[in-house]
């Protein structure tokens, strides 16, 4: 199965 | 106080059609350079990122930062009783509970105000940093439409790989497989019917079909749209808002397990 990873995982939080 | 008139008052249309599907609600930052959003999905893995420059609109005014909180399929609501033609002009005092949109037709004969009643949003800023891509692809957007809407007819993913040879968008599904190959091509004399692509090394990434194809609600805003893939990393797929500013689409890649 694929995954996918939040947005959160790529960008740092400002 | 925030003001801004945009005369092309159906770019903002377009705007919010392209958005409310993907995001329910979110914040729009008024500064003194201009407006924009930051938001994602309700899943996170995808984000809109929307940049609207002070300097694109015919009138732009805006003494304090603040966020105005959206429901975006409300803002779509109102912003359907402006004619295509019409200039729109927002309006919010400081701290603001509401949005007064008035929508002016060309000839000036009819005027309407609207007041959209804003909402406080908790929302965090992620940094996207600027870099360079392994693949960045320009093409017709309406190419890219046709490409997605296709494919999600028979899969639910694609692989899009991007080497010398082309771009090339697989998927499979019950009904059997698709691949379309775009290539390099600029003997169109109109720029906006070429795909332009600058590789600097073979990429390929897997995405969910039904988040690209929705991307392609934002078609009606520009002639073109470049795609930019970086192995691991989202795919960005961005629209050109004129000379106003311009909307990114953020996917991240589907991973094998």
């Amino acid at each position: 199965a694929a995954g996918q990873k939040s947005m959160t995982s790529f960008f740092a939080k400002k | 106080m925030f003001e801004a008139k945009i005369s092309q008052g159906s770019v903002l249309k377009k705007l919010v059609e392209a958005l409310k599907e993907l995001v329910t609600e979110g914040n729009i930052d008024v500064s003194p350079s201009g407006m924009s959003l930051q938001a994602m999905d309700s899943s996170h893995v995808c984000l809109v990122s929307l940049v609207l420059r002070d300097d694109g609109f015919d009138h732009f005014r805006c003494d304090r930062n603040m966020p105005m909180g959206i429901h975006f399929a409300n803002f779509s609501k109102i912003l359907k009783c402006a004619g295509n033609d019409d200039a729109i002009t927002l309006k919010a005092e400081d701290n603001a509970d509401q949005l007064t949109l008035m929508f002016e037709s060309s000839n000036q004969d009819r005027i309407s105000d609207f007041d959209l009643k804003l909402m406080s949003i908790e929302s965090e800023h992620l940094g996207i940093p600027d870099q360079d891509y392994s693949a960045e692809i320009k093409m017709p957007a309406s190419e890219y439409q046709r490409i997605v809407r296709d494919l999600t007819s028979i899969g639910d993913t694609v692989l899009i790989s991007a080497t010398k040879e082309g771009i090339k968008f697989s998927t499979s599904g019950d009904v059997g497989t698709a691949n379309v190959t775009l290539r390099h091509n600029t003997t169109s004399e109109k720029q906006e019917e070429h795909t332009i692509i600058d590789l600097k090394e073979p990429v390929a990434l897997t995405f969910a079909l039904r988040y690209l194809k929705n991307f392609s609600n934002a078609t009606a805003l520009a002639p073109q749209v470049k795609l930019s893939l970086t192995k691991d990393l989202p795919i960005v797929v961005e629209y050109q808002v004129g000379e106003l500013g311009n909307i990114r689409f953020y996917l991240a890649p589907k991973i094998d397990d």
